[in-house]
């Protein structure tokens, strides 16, 4: 998997989980 | 509380590279989301925000990696399947969400045909209500008669929607996506026969030299004048090629019609070769699905996969490196919007779309 995608998909579902 | 934040986490959760803090951000999440569902009532069926159909695909998303949530996923389904057994819509006179994908019938139906655990008599109601609207030969029972909110698209009052998101191909995309979870349906065959005349019929050349459709029926009036009445000559996964050829390309599939293929790949490879020129659309809107670049990487994707098209998997692979140059874009939009397809959720679930990744999400733009 693409990290530097997988790092903006982190930081969205943080941001949907807080 | 659309399928935006299920769809997303369970892309991570499914990856088995993805590491322990990316995991545990997909988990908290996922139980926000559920949270959220579990609190507020659905307002329609279709796929868009509070709808049916979108939880129940987000919960198919969420069950396929966590396993304990399949129960949920179970009285979803049953709910689901039992409320439109019970329901009526209206067979003319019709608004969005008598028939459409994104408020209406169509979405439900999207939402069950990818639910492998749905049974063919369970689609019924809802192919039944859909094949009717199609039975006149200028699909008339589509017109739009209920009043249209002033805000939103209204050139649509009174026309035909030929569009993917609220119009007739989404219908037939629903009717396509039945067909191949039932088996063979003379009613829907015949329905889709209807819509593909239809459909070769409205098909235009654009001046810029591509093969299109306009985004209400022409009606014996020229395109020209139809484009300029509405805000924008827009190209993309809602209007025109590449949705609309998308859909007559598996009308063509499921019909068996090697012209009606023929007529999809036209439309999209004349529109890759002219430089895939979309309108004029806002920063934001130039990334999502409904009018941006991840619509039209999940549609290469799918014509390159199911078509065999190389060029669409040529043009794929330079959108997704646009749209990866532009990723730090997200993270301030992020802070607002968890929407699919508006929103920088749906942008993230074509990225991670990648070979060998779960695509049952894609039922949910009317792809797979």
């Amino acid at each position: 998997t693409d990290p530097q995608v997988v790092a903006a998909a982190r930081a969205h579902l943080m941001a949907a989980a807080a | 509380t659309d399928a935006g934040t299920p769809i997303v986490a369970s892309l991570v959760l499914d990856a088995a590279d993805t590491d322990e803090a990316t995991r545990s951000a997909a988990e908290r999440a996922l139980s926000a989301w559920l949270a959220v569902v579990g609190g507020t009532g659905a307002s329609h069926y279709g796929v868009f925000a509070e709808g049916l159909a979108g939880r129940h695909l987000g919960l198919l998303a969420a069950a396929h990696v966590r396993p304990g949530l399949r129960r949920l996923a179970a009285a979803s389904r049953r709910a689901l399947v039992r409320r439109t057994a019970l329901d009526t819509w209206r067979t003319s006179d019709v608004g969005w969400e008598d028939y459409d994908m994104i408020m209406g019938p169509a979405g439900a139906l999207l939402a069950l045909a990818a639910d492998p655990e749905v049974m063919p008599t369970d689609l019924a109601p809802l192919t039944a209500h859909l094949v009717t609207l199609c039975d006149r030969p200028e699909l008339e029972r589509f017109r739009l008669r209920q009043r249209l909110d002033e805000r939103y698209s209204p050139w649509n009052q009174d026309r035909i929607n030929v569009g993917v998101a609220h119009g007739v191909p989404g219908v037939a995309l629903a009717l396509c996506a039945a067909l191949d979870a039932s088996g063979d349906d003379a009613g829907i065959r015949a329905a889709l026969r209807r819509v593909a005349d239809w459909l070769v019929a409205e098909a235009y050349p654009d001046p810029l030299g591509f093969i299109t459709w306009p985004t209400v029926a022409r009606e014996n009036r020229p395109p020209a004048r139809d484009v300029a009445e509405q805000p924008t000559a827009r190209q993309a996964w809602c209007y025109g090629t590449p949705g609309v050829a998308w859909a007559v390309w598996e009308i063509g599939r499921v019909l068996d019609d090697d012209g009606l293929q023929q007529l999809g790949r036209t439309a999209i490879s004349s529109f890759l070769d002219a430089g895939c020129p979309n309108g004029n659309i806002a920063l934001r809107e130039s990334l999502a699905i409904c009018h941006g670049d991840a619509g039209l990487l999940v549609l290469c994707d799918a014509f390159h996969r199911h078509a065999g098209l190389a060029a669409a998997g040529a043009v794929r692979d330079l959108l997704y490196a646009r749209l990866r140059a532009r990723l730090t874009e997200l993270t301030p939009w992020s802070a607002t919007n968890y929407a699919l397809l508006n929103g920088p959720a749906g942008v993230l679930a074509a990225l991670l779309t990648r070979p060998g990744a779960d695509r049952t999400w894609l039922y949910t733009v009317g792809l797979r």
